[in-house]
């Protein structure tokens, strides 16, 4: 439920500050989830540069924010040991957005029992709630799926839950923390006036009818036709598995009496672009010959030319299998573009030919490698707890390769959960020896994709770790990401291949077996995973200050945070120097920010609160509404003072000169008369 | 070696990880003024 009041909301481009103290991992994972928020709202992040109120992120003792924008300049938000998981960092961010916990809205009672009984001695104040003149549920029912909401046993002093949902198949809903359920994000589309999303594009499920805008190429020989069944397989629909009678459509080619080279061209809507890259995402079935094709092409429009430009993207690689393969495409388009699936009847006879289904496109980076586990279920149930399985291995254009160790039934100590593990291990000799060891600053991301047909309401779960090269293995000299053929132990495939895995770093409370029972996580029996190795060595210098100004921000803690242990010192490349400016001979000392005016002159822009303020051309003096009081009446004294002054010596002047007139005169006339 | 590091340490949410640092903020993980509140 979210903070009454406009002047708790923030602009819809949020500045930020990543602080020096926060580990690389977490800088990385923040920048996800800011992408999160860019796919599934209106909200975008940028850069701090100089604006009034910002986030400041920093490696606090835990994980915590305001609610709302308290327009305090630098708003801190903690991101601290163990807070650098996508949906933590999404949490405090809807804090800090306006958001406060679901369980606290105004009609909770109606939906949740809080067992007061059962809450840890002095902790009762958690579980207030607002009434509804204060906080507002932006017209949303209530959400047990809310990343927002507590988890059953929050704040307990025994074993028994603390919040029991009346309706008892959301118990261990609550509390989820994977990823925005869609009431969150449609409360935050409301609070913010949403129309769009920032990166999304499109997604098709064939559905409906009007398959989405799509349209069938003009050049073609033949169509792609929107069917439930085909009798060569596919016998269903990816989206709804044929789950649902009446439902469940996707598009076909059929290449069984086709001409040999025939082309059917379907053709999406037009897109209209903002970043310059894309990621196309889509399931195919290849029921049809191996010689049979489909290839990816877009038509980028301008100016120059209105009727469309084609461009070749690639062929994919998807020989004849009995499932519905995931496909990954990734584009590098500026302009307005359709994309293009182009089937290709080739020269061998078919039975069945070529499908599509559940299409997106989003201005995001594509994952990289997919790891597909058949038959999750039975390898939930099946492999012995404390047993990993293991990824093949996959090589990263970095040149390291590296795998995923999957605890499928936990382990002793975390039974009912998945454990998820990311290793380096030996690739080819050459390539290896080449490499820099250890690894440095690459980042590894697991994701368990919810295999919902709309990227935006998906709920994947994802973790990443980065390879610090000084980190070192307990009780070694050895560092943990070096060479895993000095580091890690060999290991045996099945097929009798040999190679080295080096250290696991990963966690053994990835996700409950229950939650990755829900939800669109297995389909059709399979999970999928992805895998992303990416470099984020970019991220370990400083984030450039706006206008290079001397004022640092500090990384204060609260009260109640306990000191934090010293990070150690860590080799950071060297960064490029950056170009000189007027701000560099500037110090604007008290938080002040320096900024170039119209004119490019530097100058200090101070800090102000609401009864004091900093000024100065430095900012050294600090300013209060009591001084101007002091001062006013300090002013006033002495105006009556220097009034009395003349006055008095006015009278004595007066007194003289008419005293002088009279004696000269001769006259009696009193001295009172005259002054009158 | 088999080295494995869980970097949870076995917390499975944030208020765990705030809990498991002493911290007793606002609803668990809100940094709240009162004086700002009024």
């Amino acid at each position: 439920n979210s903070i009454i009041g406009d002047q708790y909301k923030w602009p819809k481009t949020v500045p930020y500050y990543l602080q020096d103290d926060l580990d690389v991992n977490a800088k990385g994972v923040i920048l996800k989830a800011f992408e999160q928020y860019r796919l599934k709202s209106c909200i975008d992040f940028k850069p701090w540069s100089g604006e009034e109120n910002y986030i400041s992120v920093f490696k606090g003792s835990g994980c915590f924010s305001s609610v709302g924008n308290r327009r305090v300049g630098k708003q801190r938000l903690s991101i601290g040991s163990g807070c650098d998981r996508i949906a933590t960092i999404e949490h405090e961010f809807l804090h800090a957005l306006g958001f406060w916990h679901e369980q606290s809205r105004s009609d909770r009672d109606d939906y949740v029992t809080i067992m007061w009984d059962r809450i840890s001695e002095g902790r009762e104040h958690n579980f207030n709630k607002y009434n509804d003149s204060t906080s507002s549920s932006l017209n949303v029912p209530y959400d047990y799926t809310s990343m927002m909401h507590y988890s059953k046993n929050a704040f307990r002093n025994g074993t028994e839950p603390t919040i029991v949902t009346k309706i008892p198949a959301f118990a261990d809903v609550i509390g989820q923390r994977m990823e925005f359920s869609d009431s969150d994000l449609l409360k935050l589309n409301r609070m913010y006036g949403c129309a769009r999303s920032s990166t999304f594009l499109d997604t098709c499920d064939f559905e409906r009818e009007n398959i989405c805008g799509m349209i069938q190429g003009p050049e073609d020989q033949a169509d792609w036709e929107r069917v439930s069944t085909v009798t060569g397989g596919p016998t269903t629909d990816y989206t709804n598995l044929g789950r649902c009678t009446g439902h469940g459509y996707f598009m076909h080619f059929s290449t069984v009496s086709a001409t040999s080279g025939n082309k059917a061209l379907l053709e999406s809507r037009l897109l209209y672009p903002k970043r310059g890259y894309q990621c196309l995402q889509f399931f195919y079935y290849n029921s049809g010959h191996t010689s049979d094709q489909l290839s990816i092409w877009v038509r980028e429009y301008d100016e120059a030319n209105p009727n469309g430009t084609l461009r070749f993207i690639q062929t994919i690689d998807g020989p004849p299998q009995n499932l519905w393969q995931l496909h990954h495409v990734s584009l590098a388009v500026s302009k307005k573009f359709r994309v293009i699936f182009e089937g290709t009847k080739g020269s061998g006879s078919s039975a069945g030919g070529l499908s599509l289904d559940d299409i997106n496109v989003s201005e995001t980076m594509c994952p990289e490698h997919i790891w597909r586990v058949n038959n999750f279920l039975s390898v939930m149930e099946t492999t012995p707890q404390g047993t990993a399985i293991y990824s093949p291995r996959f090589h990263s254009k970095y040149g390291y390769t590296f795998q995923m160790g999957l605890y499928p039934n936990g382990t002793i100590d975390y039974p009912g959960e998945l454990g998820a593990f990311a290793h380096l291990t030996s690739g080819d000799n050459a390539v290896d020896a080449s490499l820099e060891w250890p690894s440095a600053w690459k980042q590894i991301t697991m994701m368990l994709m919810d295999q919902n047909t709309d990227i935006r309401k998906r709920m994947s779960n994802q973790r990443s770790i980065t390879t610090d090269p000084t980190q070192v293995i307990a009780g070694s000299t050895n560092f943990y990401w070096d060479n895993p053929r000095k580091v890690g132990m060999e290991v045996t495939e099945a097929d009798g291949t040999k190679y080295f895995r080096g250290p696991g770093l990963g966690t053994y409370v990835y996700l409950t077996q229950a939650r990755a029972r829900s939800r669109d996580f297995i389909k059709g029996g399979d999970a999928i995973f992805l895998l992303t190795m990416e470099d984020i060595s970019h991220l370990v210098p400083s984030q450039p200050l706006p206008s290079t100004t001397t004022a640092k921000p500090n990384t204060s803690q609260p009260t109640t945070a306990k000191p934090e242990t010293p990070k150690p010192e860590t080799p950071k490349p060297t960064t490029t120097s950056k170009p000189s400016s007027p701000c560099d001979k500037v110090t604007c000392e008290n938080d002040g920010v320096c900024v170039l005016d119209n004119g490019g002159v530097a100058v200090c822009r101070c800090k102000v609160g609401d009864d004091w303020w900093y000024t100065g051309d430095r900012c050294q003096f600090k300013g209060s509404t009591q001084d101007w009081i002091v001062t006013a009446v300090v002013a006033s004294v002495c105006v009556l003072a220097v009034m009395l002054i003349v006055t008095i010596t006015s009278v004595v002047c007066l007194k003289k000169k008419y005293k002088k007139r009279m004696q000269a005169a001769g006259d009696d006339i009193p001295y009172q008369h005259a002054a009158v | 070696s088999d080295t494995q590091v869980d970097v949870d340490d076995g917390k499975a949410d944030l208020f765990d990880v705030n809990e498991g640092a002493g911290l007793d903020l606002f609803e668990g993980d809100i940094l709240y003024d009162e004086r700002e509140q009024k």
